[in-house]
């Protein structure tokens, strides 16, 4: 089974800078439910 | 006669096995394309403005693998896996039973709530088990995206365009996952905090934010209406919301959840609309798979409202790895229950897609959804029936909203980490 998230979250004004939506987990990394996806 | 065959010398010579292979695999050839074209045209007569005779079952193109699994009776053979793990299993069994499985899947038994295994009956309640209190913290931080279950992280990324990149080179349109959107007033009518990242910081106790009540958690959330604004929903002064409002053909059923055919559809927009117009905000994605062995409850990733839920019934091909890298738009293909509605920062859908062997996707907060049976087969077959008579596309799936769940809100309430529902076997 399968859970797809789609959201809107705001984004870096330019890149690198500081505000926007950033992931915090790479692809294939085994996640526990409540870590963290990513931050705002 | 007999003398011209008597005297006639007859000379054997050995046929080039090759030119008999050629002339054999030719002959196959012309049949398989014969058989082909007859059922191309089968099926478009099925459709041209006829009515339907029952509805396209899904064949995508792919690899063998795919092929021959897209002629299996997936949804039968899900249904028959589900009754058989419902099969109580004999009581001195259960243990070494779980823990077979839990061995050969990797479960940790040490997490399960029950630390008597033969409370489980069968495999199906082992599967849908719960957790201990606190073996899942969640991120202190308020401004995390939790995952909402345990799995693997397969992809995630910012949508561009209108598509999701399933893999490499491989992408599926977010109409095709989501349907297509058809925004809430809620949704079209942002109020510009919930833009503004300088919205005050909510209460909040040990990092986590306190909502009070479902006022608070509106205004928590970046949302804020003022009372009187939400229970007479968006005002009427601008042209758009008063358009989208004649078209909001959903009428909220007295119960929490009125059951509305996608037939009915809104006022169709793409899904980029939904953004805020000064591009301070964009989609993102995530894809998280549950393996065979992990828990299989799934939790609210933020605190966020759902307004609607789409239910498409769809195929139940396996969502393992391997397909999802050689079966193009698996994830618009499969069952899934699509549920829709807003977080702090705009719009947020969470999408449970089934498989084989968990054709069944359970939500806490609506008891009227029925996923991989045969009532809701039946039913999406007569809507595509119903919409073809009327010569209308048909959508896909079944729309139910929850705006009577709370007046307030106009949907239900989840905060971070609230248990949703979960995957059930069969």
């Amino acid at each position: 089974s399968t859970i797809v998230l789609v959201f809107e979250a705001p984004v870096a004004e330019n890149p690198g800078a500081k505000g926007g939506f950033s992931w915090a987990v790479e692809k294939g990394q085994k996640v526990k439910m409540g870590q963290a996806l990513g931050y705002v | 006669l007999r003398s011209a065959l008597k005297d006639t010398k007859v000379r054997w010579y050995p046929i080039p096995v090759g030119l008999g292979i050629g002339f054999l695999g030719l002959v196959q050839f012309y049949k398989t394309q014969a058989r082909e074209k007859e059922r191309l045209e089968r099926e478009s007569s099925e459709f041209d403005g006829a009515r339907p005779k029952k509805r396209a079952r899904i064949r995508p193109d792919g690899p063998w693998q795919v092929r021959v699994m897209s002629t299996l009776p997936l949804k039968a053979m899900s249904r028959l896996w589900g009754k058989f793990n419902e099969l109580t299993i004999p009581y001195y069994l259960r243990i070494p039973g779980f823990k077979l499985y839990s061995f050969v899947f990797g479960v940790n038994l040490d997490e399960v709530s029950e630390p008597d295994l033969r409370v489980y009956p069968n495999l199906s309640a082992f599967f849908y088990r719960t957790l201990k209190p606190g073996v899942r913290p969640l991120d202190a931080n308020p401004n995390a995206l939790l995952s909402p279950a345990d799995g693997r992280v397969l992809q995630y990324g910012k949508i561009e365009g209108n598509d999701i990149e399933q893999v490499k080179g491989m992408t599926y349109t977010i109409d095709a996952l989501l349907g297509k959107n058809t925004p809430t007033p809620s949704l079209s009518e942002k109020t510009p905090e919930a833009t503004d990242e300088s919205v005050k910081s909510p209460p909040t106790r040990g990092g986590e934010e306190l909502v009070t009540s479902e006022e608070e958690f509106a205004r928590v959330n970046g949302i804020s209406y003022t009372l009187p604004n939400l229970l007479s929903g968006p005002d009427k002064s601008h042209d758009d919301t008063k358009k989208l409002d004649d078209q909001a053909a959903v009428p909220s059923s007295p119960g929490a959840v009125s059951e509305v055919r996608a037939d009915l559809a809104l006022g169709e927009k793409p899904w980029y609309d939904l953004l805020s117009p000064d591009n301070r905000t964009a989609l993102y994605y995530a894809v998280v798979y549950l393996a065979p062995g992990d828990y299989h409850r799934f939790h609210s990733p933020a605190n966020w409202v759902v307004e609607r839920r789409r239910h498409f019934a769809g195929e139940l091909y396996s969502v393992s790895p391997y397909l999802q890298r050689t079966l193009p738009g698996l994830f618009t293909l499969n069952e899934r229950v699509v549920l829709l509605g807003r977080w702090r920062w705009g719009f947020f859908g969470f999408v449970p897609v089934g498989a084989t062997n968990v054709g069944s996707i359970a939500v806490n907060f609506d008891k009227e959804l029925r996923t991989n049976s045969l009532l809701t087969d039946t039913a999406a077959d007569r809507a595509a029936e119903e919409a073809a008579a009327r010569g209308e596309p048909y959508a896909g799936f079944a729309e139910a909203t929850y705006g009577a769940a709370s007046a307030v809100l106009g949907g239900h309430a989840l905060r971070r980490g609230d248990e949703m529902g979960g995957f059930k076997l069969g």
